[in-house]
């Protein structure tokens, strides 16, 4: 058993355990990762071992994986019965050892007896009054697997003797949770029963028990391992529709288009213009000028209509061999 | 970086989960000191950069260019640690995971 501290003291654990080593600070984004109300006892437990491991490379149990399983509570018969869904453990995870970690209180006498016994009081009544025998408290435990409706099968039964103070205790299930496992039977619950007038159903409380696997993942070694257990997209899908899978969403408008290559690209001539050496025959050969006009040729600007009808004389006069002058230029001309 | 030495060395890399968008569901650490390796790994290796047999059979034949296309050896991690991550599983369980290869101690050619 593990000597729990009071809530506050507890809690206290908490912030002094959410300090990571690594970058000095509480953990504040750490605990804002755990969620508000889930800085429970299990989480401080795991931090703990999380610490221990960083700081002193302590292998955890031995192995190299610590699961946790928070416990889902429900009533069955009035009574209150701890559901916990071990389905997230990896095929890969050989189990080392269970434990059962659950918060108990010493029975609690009648109130007349407080009231008449003093600590520690002389008179004969409060030894008439002394307590009877402590009422046993058995812890049962059952398996079964996904959507069954039975009670599921009985894996076992430990008598609990109630504490002298509140505190957590901690129980060996491994022999439990290996023989639910090898059934198929990931879904376990437990019950305390004990033979005292029900007390009633707790509130789930931060003192809801929970359950630690230590096992050795034999996968862990294998290329890429992280990724297979922290490689997510969507951490919580469960729930909320896929963001991306928006049902109105069209079929995506951009047409895809595959680049079909025209023939075996060997060179850059263009295709149909293919030039073949002169000796080949009835080969039409082109120079190479001829082909390929100068890449520089300026574009000339369109000439407006009146020019165009300008520029049609012109080329009627062009054709005649003998230029024409305006006189000036003869007269120039003359002279020089 | 720019003045790291040209030999195949450890150089310095710190991850944020953040940047990589894991950092939703990995309680702790936050970031780690990664590292990383680079530098060359060309005829002659000194002895810091602890050449396999090999590496070092394979940069002197490249060295020599008796076969064409032989490329140096290359500058990996040779010595490296684990690293414990705390994360949530998919059922928000907290699960503590010690992952080997995490970070680099030494880099070698091979």
């Amino acid at each position: 058993s593990h000597t729990a501290p009071a809530w506050s003291a507890q809690s206290a654990a908490a912030d002094g355990l959410l300090r990571d080593k690594h970058s000095q600070r509480p953990l504040g984004d750490g605990a804002a990762t755990l969620g508000p109300g889930a800085q429970d006892m299990v989480a401080v437990h795991m931090i703990r071992l999380y610490e221990k491991y960083s700081r002193r490379g302590a292998r955890p149990g031995g192995g190299n994986t610590v699961r946790s399983f928070r416990a889902k509570l429900e009533v069955v018969n009035q009574k209150a019965v701890y559901f916990f869904n071990l389905t997230s453990m990896q095929d890969s995870e050989m189990i080392l050892t269970a434990t059962f970690h659950f918060y108990s209180e010493p029975l609690r006498w009648p109130r007349a007896r407080e009231m008449l016994c003093k600590p520690r009081a002389k008179n004969a009544s409060c030894r008439l009054l002394s307590p009877g025998p402590p009422v046993r408290q058995h812890l049962l435990f059952r398996s079964l697997s996904q959507n069954t409706a039975t009670q599921g099968l009985l894996r076992g039964a430990m008598a609990v003797a109630p504490p002298p103070r509140a505190l957590w205790q901690a129980k060996d299930i491994s022999h439990i949770v290996k023989a639910a496992r090898r059934d198929g039977e990931l879904l376990l619950s437990a019950q305390l029963d004990s033979e005292e007038r029900d007390p009633g159903v707790p509130s789930s409380s931060p003192h809801a028990p929970y359950i630690l696997i230590y096992a050795n993942d034999l996968a862990i070694s294998e290329p890429n391992s992280v990724a297979v257990t922290l490689q997510r997209y969507d951490p919580f899908p469960a729930g909320d529709p896929e963001p991306r899978a928006a049902p109105n969403i069209s079929a995506d408008p951009r047409v895809r288009r595959a680049a079909q290559a025209t023939g075996p690209l060997q060179d850059n001539e263009l295709p149909g213009l293919d030039e073949r050496p002169a000796h080949a025959p009835h080969v039409q050969h082109y120079h190479k000028h001829e082909l390929w006009p100068s890449p520089f040729r300026a574009l000339k600007p369109r000439p407006g209509r009146k020019d165009r009808r300008r520029k049609d004389q012109d080329m009627f006069m062009a054709s005649s061999q003998v230029l024409d002058f305006d006189e000036k230029t003869m007269q120039k001309a003359r002279r020089k | 970086q720019w003045d790291e030495p040209r030999v195949c060395s450890r150089r310095y890399l710190k991850v944020d989960f953040a940047d990589i968008g894991w950092n939703e569901w990995i309680i702790s650490p936050k970031s780690f000191d990664a590292y990383y390796c680079a530098g060359a790994c060309e005829f002659p290796m000194p002895k810091i950069v602890r050449p396999s047999n090999h590496a070092t059979i394979q940069s002197i034949v490249r060295a020599v260019g008796i076969v064409p296309g032989i490329p140096e050896p290359c500058c990996v991690p040779d010595k490296m640690n684990s690293l414990g991550v705390l994360f949530l599983d998919e059922n928000r369980n907290v699960v503590l995971k010690v992952y080997p290869n995490m970070s680099v101690e030494t880099c070698a050619c091979r």
